[in-house]
């Protein structure tokens, strides 16, 4: 299993 | 118009050699208060940030904000031709698709110009909030990265580890295991080989040491580097930049197996 997550899970697009 | 000339060349070089190898394309981003540059890695998992205030130039004009999209190694690639005192100037044009870096020996008896073309690139940018961190580790930025290099040879992650008793980065691999600490040391009469830990929480968590050892290329802009960390929060590995700003990685922590 991948658990590298994306920083995309911790901040939101501005 | 944008004309921005600064007299420490070298220290774009470096600010170059450390970007180039985590981010392959990236917009500069250019406004009357900075020169920033915010990317990801192509895995998205590591971000850069990067700020050199206006002040910091010998000379600052950008008309109206410009993003310029390069190529880092391209852009690494015609840095590498400056001297390591040259001063160096951007310049670009509001409508043109080419930058010129131009370089100048300290006593003017030399000057070259390099012109590249720019990209258009769809980056997207995150909002990063600014946050209490849980942990601040302060120490010198060549023993972290001896640390990193050190442990990278051993296991494929790091678990960094904040207690009152120090900071301790730990790994496992199919040789063995390694654990590291550095406990706190005001070092006051070097203060550039102090180590200062503030915490208001233990916190431990477990980062790639890949984006790790790629952060360390950072090294030469600055002799400490300060690492962040809260739970469950990417970790922000920051190195100053002279006077005039920062550069700052952030990396998501991998999550517990």
């Amino acid at each position: 299993a991948d658990n590298q997550p994306r920083l995309s899970a911790f901040f939101a697009p501005k | 118009m944008l004309e921005l000339r600064l007299v420490q060349g070298g220290l774009l070089k470096k600010v170059l050699e450390s970007l180039k190898d985590l981010v392959n394309d990236a917009n500069f981003d250019c406004s009357a208060s900075g020169f920033s540059l915010q990317a990801m890695d192509s895995s998205h998992v590591a971000l850069v940030a990067l700020l050199l205030r206006s002040e910091g130039f010998e000379h600052y004009r950008c008309d109206r904000n410009l993003s310029l999209g390069m190529n880092l190694n391209n852009m690494a690639k015609m840095l590498k031709c400056a001297a390591n005192d040259d001063i160096v100037t951007i310049k670009a044009d509001d409508a043109s698709d080419s930058v010129t870096f131009m370089f100048e020996s300290p006593n003017q008896d030399k000057i070259a110009d390099f012109e590249m073309k720019l990209m258009d690139i769809d980056s997207e940018h995150l909002g990063i909030p600014e946050a209490e961190f849980q942990a601040i580790v302060r120490m010198p930025s060549a023993e972290f990265a001896r640390i990193c290099k050190d442990l990278s040879t051993i296991g494929d992650t790091v678990v960094i580890s904040v207690t009152k008793e120090g900071v301790k980065f730990s790994t496992r691999g199919d040789i063995g295991t390694a654990n590291i600490v550095c406990r706190q040391n005001p070092s006051i009469d070097k203060p550039e080989e102090a180590t200062i830990i503030e915490m208001e929480e233990p916190v431990s968590l477990t980062f790639a040491l890949r984006y790790m050892n790629s952060f360390t290329k950072a090294t030469p802009l600055a002799n400490q580097v300060t690492i962040s960390l809260s739970a469950d929060l990417p970790v922000v590995v920051e190195y100053r930049v002279a006077e005039m700003g920062y550069i700052r990685f952030y990396l998501a922590p991998k999550i517990e197996e």
